[in-house]
């Protein structure tokens, strides 16, 4: 374990943790994603299958626990409990474009053919991508409340993080793992636009506002 | 080098 992967670890949880609470207090899903929050909760149930059979540490199975439980209970209070605040009008990203691809590559690039690695792989792919249809639905939108912008803030800065990490063990270890670094790279690529409004607007005070 | 055996990353 290295400060990087614990950090980016702790701005996951904290990433994750926010939204649930913005939306449990003020009882609205209202600019939140439905389709991203589906996306994660696969990404985690799919990805941490192995607690049943590796056990790596307590760290790691009781922040797995914590990943699984929180996302499932953020897709419950968008599509059950505060599902009259859902905003179907500007989550119309098309996820199938997500998943599709990351079933293909995941069978045909993978470290090896086996059920929990094939799953593992197609979590590692999808979570690349799973943050689309909500950026998608701020762009659509053309802002996003300030809350939701320390959500997507936090959870950029994760996997930003995780890069270091993987330098890190790189040349301290000298292990790598190059499925998950080039998915990292490309699901930190796709935050830069937000990570320059966050930090020229955001931080400054002002609301996100993306050029229409 | 050795590509890691195990996932042990979340």
């Amino acid at each position: 374990m290295n400060i990087f992967r614990i950090i980016g670890d702790l701005s996951h949880l904290l990433a994750i943790i926010i939204l649930l609470r913005k939306i449990w207090k003020t009882r609205s899903c209202a600019g939140i994603s439905g389709k991203s929050q589906i996306l994660f909760a696969l990404v985690y149930t799919t990805r941490y299958l192995d607690l049943v059979t590796t056990y790596v540490s307590l760290y790691n199975t009781v922040m797995k626990i914590i990943f699984i439980a929180v996302s499932i209970a953020t897709c419950y209070l968008i599509y059950m409990k505060f599902k009259a605040t859902y905003d179907h009008n500007h989550d119309t990203f098309r996820i199938e474009f997500l998943l599709a691809p990351a079933v293909i590559l995941a069978l045909l690039i993978n470290h090896d053919f086996t059920f929990l690695e094939i799953l593992w792989t197609f979590s590692i792919y999808l979570e690349s991508v799973a943050i689309l249809p909500q950026l998608f639905m701020v762009s659509k939108t053309g802002e996003a409340e300030s809350i939701t912008s320390h959500y997507l803030f936090a959870l950029g800065s994760y996997r930003a993080l995780y890069i270091l990490n993987w330098i890190y063990r790189y040349h301290n270890e000298e292990i790598y793992d190059l499925i998950a670094i080039v998915a990292g790279i490309v699901q930190t690529a796709l935050y830069c636009d937000f990570f320059y409004l966050y930090i020229t607007k955001v931080l400054r005070g002002k609301k996100l506002q993306l050029p229409a | 080098e050795g590509i890691k055996d195990i996932h042990d990353e979340l």
